[in-house]
């Protein structure tokens, strides 16, 4: 078997002005990945990795750039799971951190169990010393004209569409 | 929504999703991607997926799970497997969806019945990417 990374950064209708920057950032998720996998053998260590830099990536609907909440917040999950022992690590409701796929990781590697949410989330990620961001710091502009977009078709469909474009 | 599925030389695979969710979404909202099974899995026995797109649909269709037990208890390649159970979903939800998978052999499966989504992959020097419905960009690294 030929060592492989393989990525996505999300599905829909992608605009076509967003195309070349889009088309960078999962070649280049692509290629770290490949690279920590070639340097580690961990395939675990090559999807962190590679998620990482799509969260790091404005341009995609994770971390820094993620969609907003109706009250303009930041929500985050991420999951992160091996086959060999079927060990996995999920979080929800994750807020002010860069990567909650590496604090999903933390989740299944240091605590006993396997997905936490809110408030408990946020607690393993202080102790373990992530990054804590002020409030708001995750929010993009872009991420806010979405949801005054998504807010403004509400108004006018008297709220038939109940959410904006999927991720 | 981003993800990644990996396979090193060993048969051994890794899955991971991280999503920022849906515009204007309620307060406490949780979508597939962290709900194993429905937007990611990886299990040895079969492989790895990753899910986008509607999580909704998504989860209650269990898209992953049904994606490997496709390939574990038939002979379905992973991109047959993914084609069907991503046209069972829209089918049954009006709803669209995408997945990447890596089976324990190693073979891809990319899929999705949105109108986009946005891949790529390295296997060797080899480095492709894709955004439209058959579209495989290939360029040596």
């Amino acid at each position: 078997i030929q060592p492989t990374v393989l990525v996505h950064g999300g599905s829909g209708n992608i605009a076509d002005i967003k195309l070349p920057k889009i088309r960078l950032g999962v070649k280049r998720a692509a290629r770290i990945g490949h690279d920590v996998l070639q340097r580690t053998g961990s395939v675990l260590d090559a999807v962190e990795q590679a998620v990482n830099s799509l969260e790091e990536d404005i341009n995609f609907n994770a971390g820094y750039g993620s969609a907003l909440t109706y009250e303009s917040q930041v929500e985050m999950d991420a999951a992160i799971m091996h086959g060999a022992q079927l060990e996995a690590g999920c979080v929800s409701l994750v807020r002010d951190i860069i990567h909650p796929i590496t604090l999903a990781r933390r989740i299944m590697e240091n605590t006993r169990h396997r997905y936490l949410a809110g408030e408990g989330a946020m607690r393993i990620a202080a102790a373990e010393g992530f990054d804590i961001l002020p409030k708001g710091a995750l929010v993009t502009t872009a991420s806010l004209e979405s949801l005054a977009k998504f807010k403004k078709i509400l108004n006018k469909t008297g709220g038939s569409n109940s959410y904006g474009s999927p991720g | 929504t981003v993800g990644a599925v990996a396979v090193d030389a060993c048969g051994n695979v890794a899955a991971a999703t991280s999503i920022g969710g849906i515009t204007g979404k309620l307060p406490g909202r949780i979508g597939d991607s962290p709900v194993l099974g429905a937007g990611t899995y990886a299990d040895n026995e079969s492989g790895a997926v990753s899910a986008t797109g509607h999580g909704e649909s998504i989860m209650r269709f269990n898209v992953v799970s049904r994606v490997l037990a496709l390939v574990h208890h038939s002979n379905c390649t992973i991109q047959q497997a993914a084609a069907q159970v991503l046209g069972e979903m829209t089918k049954r939800f009006n709803e669209t969806a995408g997945i990447i998978a890596i089976d324990h052999r190693g073979q891809l499966g990319i899929y999705f019945t949105s109108q986009r989504m946005s891949w790529a992959y390295q296997r060797g020097a080899e480095l492709h990417c894709g955004v439209d419905p058959d579209e495989d960009e290939f360029e040596n690294v």
